[in-house]
């Protein structure tokens, strides 16, 4: 399971 | 991108241009909370800073600006421009209510304890119950403009649509964020009691109008 802290979601 | 982000999105922006609309063609912010649209102002400048240290899109720099100013020229009409036709009397939900525990639990679950990570943790907390002022404000008077159920209904599906794109995300990109779903959850569920009025009343022609 991948989490990004990079957050491409508004 | 997928489908249901795209649309949750475009609700998004929907919710925000009919709000702002609404005002500015009525030269009124009767029924609206005030009180909603600081903490939604809030919720997007404490989750947009990331505009100043990372860029991901055009299209995501483009709608997190538009989200920031906005909710900032929204509250500026309400509080500004047209004040006298403001319900204060009646937007009377605590803010610190909502804004404290989201701070709270913004410290204690996170993923990681950042400045950065902390404020869009409390963001995403706060954001899943900022528009409580504004349900407030329309049981305690009882109604909402049909326009102002529009508004609610679009800003409502927004969340609902992201869900689906989580669960898209989850089959496909193998992506998971709990906090966001959790939160998503949440908000979406505070809507689900305007959903059902305005499923029943104001897509048949009615006025909302709460059940005595």
């Amino acid at each position: 399971i991948r989490y990004t802290l990079l957050k491409d979601e508004l | 991108m997928n489908i249901f982000r795209l649309t949750g999105d475009l609700a998004h922006l929907t919710a925000i241009i009919i709000l702002l609309l609404k005002i500015w063609k009525t030269r009124s912010c009767s029924g609206i909370s005030g009180k909603s649209q600081i903490l939604f102002t809030v919720v997007y400048i404490t989750r947009y800073l990331d505009l100043f240290t990372n860029y991901i899109s055009a299209y995501n720099t483009l709608m997190k600006i538009i989200f920031v100013v906005s909710s900032l020229a929204t509250v500026f009409l309400i509080y500004f421009k047209f004040k006298a036709t403001y319900d204060r009397n009646h937007d009377t939900f605590r803010m610190e209510f909502l804004i404290i525990p989201s701070i709270i639990l913004a410290l204690l679950i996170r993923h990681e304890f950042t400045v950065m990570e902390v404020l869009w943790t409390f963001s995403i907390y706060l954001e899943a119950v900022a528009i409580l002022p504004q349900l407030f404000l329309v049981s305690k008077t009882g109604e909402a403009e049909t326009i102002t159920s529009h508004y609610l209904f679009a800003l409502g599906s927004y969340r609902g649509l992201y869900l689906l794109n989580w669960i898209w995300r989850y089959y496909f990109e193998n992506f998971l964020d709990w906090i966001s779903i959790v939160a998503g959850f949440v908000q979406t569920v505070l809507y689900c009691d305007f959903f059902y009025l305005y499923v029943t009343r104001v897509l048949h022609g009615r006025k909302l109008r709460l059940p005595a």
